[in-house]
């Protein structure tokens, strides 16, 4: 990878981005979602976020021009040139520039512009060309497969050395934690008083989130393997606080703070992540303390303090009349949810130390148990 | 070999547009630069080279067709060196 000289860098990790002008060759909620996506590539492995705005001064303004633009770098009709950045800085300091005479589009069947945008970002952010092959910061284009799109490591070396990995920013929690939380090693895993941050099936898995670290129950191998979360997913923080799996559409989904993101298997899928409140919730809810899907019915409960919501994964909205109280749907359920997962029909609630194994259809309390139960302690 | 006239004419058209790719990603200096040259100006020929070991490409400082292909691959605008 390559910095500019001197490598300027943004001295502020939020910026500002604004969309002058759109395309004629894609619709414009396409070109939005493809300049969206290219920039969760970078906010996804550095502190960085990005909001649009949508009038006024912004620090990155995006626009298709053609010929000669204004500036000192004409674009050259079809094929050539394709775009240009410029580094960060102020005026046109990261504003990026693309050849309206080229074709694009959200496939490959033209110049796919969240490719082509992706790299021009890493420009706008303070990067150079890189000589490796297959570098997104590579000069020449290359078509690459977009869905489940992984910055290469090349890349992600060059923007770390200017911003650092992700910070994972909890925001704080309106009650300090009653125990400072402690990181627990291998051997826990059978302390009578474990407790879990939050647990999710998973391709046939049950993965225990605490920490830096999951436990898998697989039907696959005996007992229980412990690993680090990074060890599953190198690009995402640690800490998650509630998941859940949707295993038709092979999706699982993580929560830590008011962020969420989706991997299928080892894979984080591009555009994550997104702020919880984009599902649904009301403002005042700051994180997720547990989140369950129930195949049965196509809702995802989640849990928040003493309430839960009811989300409709078909209509991919909130249902009315929700919040509700979690004793009152969930008998001897009196207490918040810290993880909770749902297998061969049956929830399990996990609150401290205590498991409820819970009938899905009556909601109602079959058995208590402890909640390592399932590491055959 | 006696080049033929329209290949000489064609490689006359491929090192020009290999000269404009200097330029623009490689600060190749144009004659029209000013009179006096920069202290670290540089022939085309090692700009070829620079390029190519850019790419990867055997470095030669001759304009082959491996050469030519790259830079007529879709790019970006923003010079490879000394932004």
């Amino acid at each position: 990878f390559s910095t500019f000289p001197l490598s300027p860098r943004w001295t502020k990790t939020d910026l500002k981005y604004r969309i002058l002008n759109y395309t004629p060759d894609m619709a414009p909620a396409d070109v939005d979602e493809a300049i969206e996506k290219a920039w969760n590539v970078w906010s996804s492995v550095t502190p960085l976020k990005f909001t649009r705005v949508y009038e006024g001064e912004a620090d990155i303004m995006i626009s298709f021009v053609a010929g000669f633009h204004g500036d000192f770098y004409s674009f050259d009709g079809v094929g050539g040139t394709l775009a240009h950045a410029y580094a960060p800085g102020e005026g046109i300091g990261g504003d990026a520039h693309f050849d309206e005479d080229e074709y694009w589009t959200k496939d490959m069947k033209g110049f796919n512009l969240f490719l082509v945008a992706a790299h021009e970002f890493g420009h706008s952010l303070g990067l150079g060309h890189s000589n490796v092959l297959g570098s997104l910061m590579y000069p020449a284009y290359l078509q690459t497969e977009t869905r489940n799109y992984r910055l290469p490591q090349d890349d992600v070396d060059g923007i770390q050395t200017l911003y650092g990995p992700p910070t994972s920013t909890e925001p704080p929690t309106s009650t300090p934690p009653t125990e400072t939380p402690t990181e627990t090693s291998t051997t826990d895993s059978c302390d009578p008083h474990m407790t879990f941050d939050a647990i999710t099936t998973l391709r046939g898995e049950i993965i225990f989130f605490k920490d830096r670290y999951i436990w898998r129950k697989s039907p696959y191998f005996p007992g229980i393997e412990q690993d680090l979360i990074s060890s599953f997913w190198p690009t995402l923080p640690s800490g998650f606080q509630a998941a859940y799996e949707i295993d038709k559409k092979d999706q699982v989904f993580l929560f830590k703070g008011n962020q969420y993101w989706v991997v299928k298997g080892e894979f984080v899928q591009p555009g994550f992540p997104r702020n919880i409140h984009t599902l649904g919730f009301p403002r005042y809810v700051k994180k997720i303390d547990a989140a369950v899907y129930d195949g049965n019915t196509k809702k995802t409960y989640f849990f928040v303090g003493d309430k839960y919501w009811s989300y409709d994964e078909v209509t991919e909205s909130m249902e009315k009349g929700y919040p509700r109280r979690i004793s009152v749907d969930f008998p001897r359920i009196d207490n918040k949810v810290d993880a909770a997962f749902q297998e061969k029909g049956h929830f399990y609630f996990f609150h401290g130390s205590k498991q409820y194994e819970i009938d899905t259809k009556y909601k109602k309390v079959i058995r208590e148990m402890k909640s390592n139960s399932w590491f055959g302690c | 070999f006696p080049v033929v006239p329209e290949m000489e004419k064609k490689n006359e058209e491929d090192m020009q547009f290999a000269e404009k790719y200097l330029e623009k990603y490689y600060k190749l200096k144009t004659e029209a630069e000013p009179i006096f040259k920069m202290k670290n100006s540089k022939t085309i020929s090692d700009k070829i080279q620079e390029m190519q070991a850019f790419f990867g490409l055997k470095v030669t400082g001759e304009l082959d067709s491996n050469t030519l292909e790259v830079m007529k691959q879709p790019r970006c605008g923003i010079p490879d060196v000394g932004q």
